[in-house]
């Protein structure tokens, strides 16, 4: 899923 | 996005848009860390590289270049601007910020998700904003007397990293899967070293009093 591969947060 | 991240975002940007509010104002830096500024300035470009390869919304995009700039900005003005560049309190600002730097890195290189370039320095500029509060904080609390905007511009700092603290808990009971040890665990300390100005600052507004911070 996308939330463990990339950094979402600022 | 869930409301706590979101108003962590805004009282972090409304943190830096008081910081610029008062340079423009009153033409004055006093009362300002230079060194805890480029830090941070380091910090965004560090996490941010990722902002041609990785695209998660329109709003975070905006925020980053946001970021990059307003700080990048904060510090043309302190190091550049004539008049305000006068009013820089250098012989307080004595923090040794490159040892900041080098501790990071150093754990970066040791503690990170995956051992790639963007990794460890996403790794290196979570470490980094954890601690790059500290030059402010000594340089407050050597000059003893905060003046209104300084003192709201920390406050709004630490409500960020409350408020982000808010927004892993939620994230943590609502997600599957949400686990991000390195952020929280550094988010955790970044907001610790917030306490002891809180206490002041709260003590300050409950007496209605200037804020001052104990030598």
């Amino acid at each position: 899923d996308q939330e463990s591969k990339a950094h979402d947060e600022l | 996005m869930n409301i706590f991240r979101f108003a962590g975002d805004m009282t972090h940007l409304i943190s830096i848009l008081v910081l610029l509010l008062k340079i423009y104002a009153t033409k004055s830096c006093s009362g300002i860390s230079r060194k805890t500024q480029e830090l941070y300035a380091l910090v965004f470009l560090a996490r941010y590289v990722d902002i041609f390869t990785e695209f998660i919304s329109v709003y975070n995009t905006i925020m980053k270049i946001v970021f990059i700039a307003s700080t990048l900005a904060i510090v043309w003005c302190m190091r550049g601007h004539r008049v305000v560049r006068r009013s820089y309190d250098k012989e307080l600002d004595t923090f040794r910020h490159y040892f900041l730097i080098a501790a990071s890195l150093v754990l970066a290189l040791l503690v990170h998700e995956k051992f790639t370039f963007q990794e460890i320095l996403w790794a290196f500029s979570i470490y980094l904003e954890a601690v790059a509060i500290l030059p402010q904080l000594v340089l407050l609390q050597r000059s003893g007397n905060v003046d209104n905007l300084t003192g709201q511009y920390v406050f709004f700092l630490g409500a960020y990293r409350g408020l982000y603290i808010l927004n892993w808990i939620y994230r943590y009971f609502t997600e599957p899967h949400f686990s991000r040890w390195i952020a929280c665990v550094s988010g955790l300390v970044q907001t610790a070293l917030y306490a002891d100005f809180f206490y002041y600052y709260f003590l300050s507004w409950k007496n209605n009093a200037k804020l001052k911070l104990p030598a």
